[in-house]
């Protein structure tokens, strides 16, 4: 039997609507310790990987694990039907055909209950190891969301550098072309204003910028993003939820 | 530039 119970809807809907553009079809795994997801993009660059700890639930019990098979299409429409301050109970038993969401508004008394049928969904589970990265980087997601769209919007690929004291994101296109160069700075009054940058090594990386495009939209979730990037392995664009993280993995393009 | 490698060839089959 699961039981999860969230204290406000607004944040399973912001985590599913991080991802629900870029994956339709996801396994989620809900054990004693939490849920966790992982789908990869029909064009198979970019790996969507979803963690929601214990504690990110007003209250969470599992007794067995089970997996949900959703199609995120329909599951934002329910999600839609609910208040951004009613909680939200997800409630499957443990053969289950359909998992129940259940809103409920405590100030006015009043109860939403919906069922979504649940799907067989085949999909490999890829063990995702600690990677080496050459590159940290931990900034303001809002800021990288505005450098991310702004130099999309000339080039469907985005080149990012960083060396000791920079980092460059470079788009160059048709009709032109846009760099934007940000230093490390720590910012006292409002610490997730800062941008930390911890370089074991250079890298000069291209990627396509419509799946950033994509990546970004898990901006809501949180206001910092942590960056990785190694020359070797897919970078790791990650949200830090209360408890658990919504990461995305992006192969680069490369040239031989 | 190429088209990026296929996501999965990056990590092991569990």
């Amino acid at each position: 039997m699961l039981e999860a119970k969230f204290q406000e809807a607004s944040l399973f809907k912001r985590i599913i609507d991080g991802f629900k553009d870029c994956v339709q079809l996801v396994n989620f795994q809900c054990k004693e310790d939490g849920i966790i997801a992982q789908a990869v993009d029909d064009s198979r660059v970019l790996l969507v990987s979803l963690e929601i700890g214990v504690e990110a639930f007003q209250d969470y019990r599992c007794d067995h694990p089970v997996t949900l098979g959703m199609d995120l299409s329909s599951l934002s429409k329910i999600l839609r039907c609910g208040n951004n301050t009613d909680t939200l109970t997800l409630i499957a038993d443990d053969t289950p055909d359909a998992i129940i969401l259940l809103f409920e508004d405590t100030k006015k008394d009043r109860i939403s209950e919906y069922s979504l049928k649940l799907m067989d969904i085949d999909a490999d589970f890829l063990k995702i190891e600690d990677l080496q990265y050459d590159t940290t980087l931990m900034m303001p997601s809002a800021e990288f969301s505005k450098t991310v769209r702004d130099l999309s919007q000339l080039s469907d690929s985005l080149n990012i550098l960083v060396t000791k004291e920079t980092i460059k994101f470079v788009a160059t296109g048709d009709v032109g072309s846009g760099s934007v160069i940000l230093k490390p700075f720590i910012n006292m009054e409002n610490p997730d204003e800062s941008i930390k940058l911890d370089m074991d090594q250079p890298v000069d990386l291209t990627f396509g910028s419509k799946y950033l495009q994509d990546i970004v939209k898990g901006s809501a979730l949180s206001n910092k993003i942590g960056i990785r990037l190694s020359s070797e392995a897919p970078a790791l664009f990650q949200f830090d939820l209360s408890s658990g993280f919504l990461q995305f993995f992006l192969a680069p393009k490369f040239d031989d | 530039i190429f088209p990026q490698k296929p996501i999965p060839t990056y990590f092991t089959q569990k």
